[in-house]
């Protein structure tokens, strides 16, 4: 455990934090993609089925759990008790085309080849990518809530954060993984068009509005 | 590198 690695965990629980606050708040869920949290639900369950197999640290599978429930809460909000709020017209983003290349891909380039090896890097290269269909719905509509953006910028800086802690993990225990690595970066950059207007609009206390 | 290695991380 590092500084980068625990500021990347919790600013992944503040996203979280943020999302279910925000929903219950405002007993809406307008504005946030069901897809991407399905997907990150799908990311979490196939990711943690390690849960039983192997055991790290208190805090790790503390997180774990955390991470899973919060997932599954966060579905239940958006399809059951606030479904009436639900924006679906916006939230149209095809998940097959994110789930089904992931799956082929972490049966071609993993680690090694076992169930949950595979499983494991699926939920890797899936959660790389799982976060376009909410982008996809902010680019739809045109423009996001303040506190939607919050979320975003907490969920995006956990992956970023976790970079410098692979930096620092293989200069200092020359500990590292590749398939994590890179689906990190991926995922990184994906946010950085948002990062940017992020930074130059809402930390402006402007909204966040795409250009017509 | 030893496989499969436990992921110890989130």
């Amino acid at each position: 455990m590092n500084i980068f690695r625990l500021t990347g965990d919790l600013a992944h629980l503040i996203a979280i934090i943020i999302l279910l606050h925000k929903i219950w708040k405002s007993r809406s869920c307008a504005g946030i993609s069901g897809k991407s949290q399905v997907l990150f639900a799908l990311v979490y369950t196939t990711r943690y089925l390690d849960l039983v197999t192997s055991y790290v640290s208190i805090y790790n599978t503390f997180m774990k759990f955390v991470f899973l429930a919060t997932s599954y809460a966060t579905i239940y909000l958006i399809y059951v008790k606030f479904k009436a709020t639900y924006d679906h017209n916006h939230d149209t983003f095809r998940i097959e085309f994110l789930i089904l290349p992931s799956l082929a891909l972490a049966l071609l380039i993993n680690h090694y080849f076992n169930f949950l090896e595979v499983l494991w890097t699926f939920s890797i290269y899936l959660e790389s990518v799982a976060i376009l269909p909410q982008l996809f719905m902010v680019s739809k509509t045109g423009e996001a809530e303040s506190i939607t953006s919050h979320y975003l910028f907490a969920l995006g800086s956990y992956r970023a954060l976790y970079i410098l802690n692979w930096i620092y993990r293989y200069a200092t225990e020359g500990h590292y993984d590749l398939i994590a690595i890179v689906a990190g970066v991926v995922q990184t950059v994906l946010y950085c068009d948002f990062f940017y207007l992020y930074i130059t609009k809402v930390l402006k206390g402007k909204k966040l509005q795409l250009p017509a | 590198k030893r496989f499969p290695m436990p992921h110890d991380e989130l």
